[in-house]
């Protein structure tokens, strides 16, 4: 491995990073998860962190370009340079350019540029690592088709980065089943909301502490799915979780990767039965079971196994009944009623959402239990409701469980 | 079959840019020794070849020129 002349590299382990713009070859969503996949390889095996900012200047900056684009090395058309990068620094440092005249795809193949592998070679220079001659390395300068499924870094790549900044902290494990009681005591108890003031708020269940991202706390923050996990919370949007937990008052921000490798990340819903320690979670027309970190075998499966019509394409939320062990899956203005206990979706369903959750309006985002309420998300609000009395309580920011 | 004038020297230009860009080779536009020239590049192309690991002769064969040509990031792979 080599590095740059000086060893430039960034003083701090949170680095931030923006996607300035897209290229047509790509869905946006694949081009973010390329993006975050190759960050994710570096930040397996270093103390670093990245964290993706959608606004302002960020430490590395991501843009697709063609020929000439502002800086001293022009692109040169389909072939040759596919992309550029600069060392750690202010300014154009770090950044990465890629060749908007390639053709770049999701998954390798022979007529175009696997957007994932020049990404992570790219943000290779953009830590300050310079080229190796080590055949088979991410760092060596030609491209190489790879499979990228199950894609590692070379050791000559993990010694360059790591001989810059040093191994990874240990990395905080998912709390194994046997728990102490869920709740502090001090929580509400389930079913009894008007004993609630209404400056108290259950969504605060840690003493407030100031959040660790300025865009933990933007007013327009919306989510794709939410669950419950062995008693913390996580809330998932694009490749990334916030996982909220009431042992350590820290909101984690990882990548679903860094949990669940091989699921795709941008999933539509998810949700928790807590009695059988499994989540489920749903992308498009297939759902996954997971327990922990181990997907269970059989994943994924079609979702009309679990009864939808054929017409149902895709879940926007779903959320699990603790106390009646009924899960509701939203779809649109409808939604359905599962019996976990019989495997059988309900008769009579769907119904509209608008019949037994009034005020609560749809498309719904995502969906949690907590606390004995329902949270419905939709955009950056999220609507509190009685389930017993499907009464609207009150709405709030969908972002209100971060401690801003 | 014997490469054609034409295309020895399309590939003679693009070694240059290829070793300008990559290599730090600099050409002395108005060197009055041609030689002295070719013997810097000779070296440069050296210096390549060893990178890639390829047979280290200084001429550019069509491994070389194979080489030159694969898609690759456009940072340099040696600095002054």
């Amino acid at each position: 491995y080599s590095t740059f002349p000086l060893r430039p590299t960034w003083k701090k382990e949170d680095v931030t990073y923006r996607i300035l713009n897209y290229t047509p070859d790509m869905l946006q969503a694949d081009v973010d998860e390329a993006i975050a996949r190759a960050f994710q390889l570096w930040s397996s095996v270093t103390p670093l962190r990245f964290t993706r900012l959608y606004s302002g200047q960020a430490d590395i900056m991501i843009s697709f370009a063609a020929g000439f684009h502002g800086d001293f090395y022009s692109f040169d058309g389909p072939g040759g340079t596919l992309a550029h990068a600069y060392p750690p620094g202010g300014g154009l440092g770090g950044d990465a350019h890629f060749d908007e005249d390639e053709n770049w795809t999701k998954f390798t193949t022979y007529n175009g540029f696997n957007l994932f592998l020049v990404a992570a070679h790219e943000l290779g220079h953009s830590l300050g690592l310079g080229h190796s001659n080590v055949f088979g390395s991410l760092m060596y300068p030609v491209y190489m088709a790879t499979d990228t499924r199950y894609y590692q870094l070379h050791q000559d790549d993990i010694d360059g980065i790591q001989a810059l900044y040093g191994p990874p902290r240990e990395s905080p494990v998912l709390p194994t089943k046997a728990l102490p009681p869920q709740e502090p005591t001090e929580m509400i108890p389930a079913g009894a909301p008007t004993q609630m003031s209404p400056r108290e708020d259950p969504t605060e269940m840690t003493p407030s502490k100031p959040p660790q991202r300025p865009e933990d706390c933007d007013p327009h923050l919306t989510f794709d799915a939410i669950t419950t996990l062995r008693g913390e919370t996580l809330f998932f949007k694009g490749s990334y979780v916030w996982r909220k937990s009431p042992y350590f008052s820290e909101i984690e921000h990882d990548t679903i990767f860094s949990f669940w490798p091989s699921l795709i990340a941008g999933f539509d819903a998810a949700y928790e039965v807590d009695n059988k320690d499994r989540v489920l979670f749903f992308k498009d027309n297939q759902y996954w079971a997971v327990s922990g970190y181990r997907i269970d075998s059989g994943f994924p499966k079609p979702i009309h196994y679990l009864g939808f019509p054929t017409s149902v394409g895709k879940i926007d939320a779903a959320v699990h009944d603790q106390n009646t062990k009924r899960t509701y899956f939203f779809v649109g203005n409808k939604y359905w009623s599962f019996n976990e206990n019989t495997q059988s979706m309900e008769r009579g369903y769907p119904r509209k959402i608008a019949a037994d959750f009034q005020g609560v309006p749809h498309p719904i985002d995502a969906a949690l239990q907590k606390n004995g309420y329902f949270y419905f998300f939709h955009g950056s609000n999220q609507y509190e409701v009685d389930m017993k009395k499907k009464k609207l309580i009150r709405i709030m920011k969908s972002n209100s469980w971060f401690n801003c | 079959f014997p490469v054609s004038q034409e295309k020895e020297k399309e590939d003679m230009q693009f070694a240059k840019k290829y070793l300008e860009n990559f290599y730090d080779f600099k050409e002395e536009k108005h060197s009055l020794f041609k030689s002295k020239d070719l013997n810097h590049m000779a070296d440069k192309i050296r210096e390549m070849q060893s990178f890639f690991g390829l047979e280290v002769t200084g001429e550019l064969n069509h491994k070389t020129m194979d080489m030159m040509k694969q898609p690759r990031c456009g940072m340099p792979d040696v600095r002054s």
